[in-house]
């Protein structure tokens, strides 16, 4: 543990929370993509499948069922308790053009070809490109909630602090994991555009919008 | 440099 590791999970934490909060307090899910969220369920579905195989750490544990928890907390508030103020028509996304070449790859390019191993790798592809739902109805609608944005900035900051971990970890530890650390770029990256406007808007007190 | 699982990461 270091502290990348540790603030990237913290942000990861605060991420979860505040969509979870802003949906709650408002009564409303208007703006938020219940497609990314049902992904990110998915992914952490198949991601912490070894909390039956292996136990690493009391840390590890309790996090892991926090975020699969408040991902599936996330799912119903937008899908059942708040269904009716869930914007469907802007949440057009088709994400089995995500989850299909995202499964053939895993199958394809992973560590190890047994069945635990194979849906890590899936995770962490499926992860990396997750977001794009919320980022394509952002584009969609032309505008975000200011709570929103800070949603999804703490979500990129997650992963680009997980790439100064993988880096930390590199140099004092002689360890790396290709498939992570690509997936992480390539979710890192698809950020970028966004930390942009985050930080020459939204950081000003001005609402994101984008231009027509 | 080892080519291994991150498992303990989350």
């Amino acid at each position: 543990m270091n502290i990348f590791r540790l603030t990237g999970d913290l942000s990861h934490l605060a991420a979860i929370i505040i969509l979870l909060l802003k949906i709650w307090k408002s009564r409303s899910c208007a703006g938020i993509s219940g497609k990314s969220q049902i992904l990110f369920a998915l992914v952490f579905t198949t991601r912490y499948l070894d909390l039956f195989t292996s136990f690493i750490s009391l840390y590890n544990t309790c996090m892991k069922l926090i975020y699969i928890g408040c991902a599936y907390a996330t799912v119903y508030l937008i899908y059942a308790k708040f269904r009716a103020t869930y914007d469907g028509n802007h949440d057009s996304f088709r994400v089995e053009f995500l989850v299909v070449p995202v499964g053939g790859l895993s199958v394809l390019i992973n560590h190890d070809f047994s069945p635990l191993e194979i849906l890590w790798t899936f995770s962490i592809y499926l992860e990396s490109v997750a977001i794009l739902p919320q980022l394509f109805m952002i584009s969609k609608t032309g505008e975000a909630e200011t709570i929103t944005t800070h949603y999804l900035f703490c979500l990129g900051l997650y992963r680009a602090l997980y790439l100064f971990n993988w880096i930390w970890r590199f140099y004092f530890e002689g360890f790396f994991d290709m498939i992570a650390i690509v997936a992480g770029v390539v979710q890192t990256v698809l950020y970028c555009d966004f930390f942009y406007l985050y930080v020459t808007k939204v950081l000003k007190g001005k609402k994101l919008s984008l231009p027509a | 440099g080892t080519d291994s699982n991150l498992k303990d990461e989350l």
